[in-house]
């Protein structure tokens, strides 16, 4: 058994999700926020056989694709990243972020 | 050190929470939602020392038990599963899914 | 890689945020609850490279420091922990709770 922890853009969340269904995985939605940008984004836990980890990875990779976006962003200030500057930086979003983790015991009731 | 996962139904929240703070375990609870039914339900995490592993999986056992549910699933559909369908399928629901991780280091400031 | 599932107090949420960002540290924020005081505090997930484990440790352990609170508890009831009776008891909170994690595999879309 292994739990993958997989971020992922909002606007990928609901694909994500249907996928995962149709494919048989179990898994759990958890609502997060992008440190950087402080946007929302979707936290899934999908505990699953060490077997299934590469159809796993190719369902995630097929469907979250990271894409360029504009953000103003001020680095050294507490202030959400919305607040203007001059020049806006060209940051890549979407795509995903998955940690596969060990697992010691694993149990249902 | 481990870290325990446990994801409950939320009519199993309350009984948890109060069964795991007479018990003595330290815990964090998060709000989170079900990728089949899409219904809300609670992960805990539970930092606990190895030993206390036996006495905290014999909680959750006695505090979560599985039912049956009647649900509406449209399984190949973007929509929330409780879109009606001819026949309802009977889903277990309310158990508790527990994953017991490895822990490299656990520090407290 | 390793995984840093660090909890930490509101008070001290918007300083963590500003000193991982100023850092360089990727992360991602979920809201969660005390499971004995039931207050609202902040749990990071901060995948890290093993050699940023001293410097990430050193940043939380500078930013969250453990304070004294007064509480009013009553310990074997389903009430919020709010309630009152006579005698309040100082419970020491603020302060930071971090697991590092092992990762079998990390992957980015
Ligand atoms: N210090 C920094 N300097 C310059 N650019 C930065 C940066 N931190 C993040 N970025 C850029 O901003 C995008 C959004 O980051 P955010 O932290 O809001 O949202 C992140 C965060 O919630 C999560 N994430 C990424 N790496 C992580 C890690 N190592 N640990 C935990 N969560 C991570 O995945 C989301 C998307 O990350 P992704 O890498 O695709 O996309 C990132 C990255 O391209
Ligand atoms: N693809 C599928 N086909 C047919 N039936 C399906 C199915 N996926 C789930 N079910 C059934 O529906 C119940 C609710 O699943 P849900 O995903 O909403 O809510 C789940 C989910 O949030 C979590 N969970 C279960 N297995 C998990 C796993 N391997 N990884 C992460 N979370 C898991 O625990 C909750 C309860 O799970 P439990 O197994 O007791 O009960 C499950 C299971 O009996
Ligand atoms: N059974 C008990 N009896 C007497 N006092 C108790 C107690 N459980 C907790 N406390 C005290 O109350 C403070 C707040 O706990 P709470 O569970 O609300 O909020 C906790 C919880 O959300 C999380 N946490 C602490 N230890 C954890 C663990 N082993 N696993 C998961 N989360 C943990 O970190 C927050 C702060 O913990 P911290 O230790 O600094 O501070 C704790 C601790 O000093």
């Amino acid at each position: 058994m292994k739990l993958c922890v997989c971020i992922v853009h909002n606007r990928d969340r609901n694909k994500i999700t249907d996928e995962l269904v149709r494919a048989g995985f179990k898994f759990t939605v958890i609502g997060s926020t992008g440190g950087f940008l402080r946007e929302g984004n979707t936290t899934f836990l999908i505990g699953i056989d060490d077997e299934d980890r590469p159809s796993l990875l190719r369902l995630i990779g097929q469907n979250c694709k990271t894409r360029e976006q504009l953000v103003n962003v001020t680095p050294f200030d507490a202030a959400p990243a919305a607040a203007f500057i001059a020049t806006p930086l060209k940051v890549p979003v979407g795509g995903a972020v998955v940690f596969i983790l060990p697992v010691d015991q694993f149990e249902r009731y």
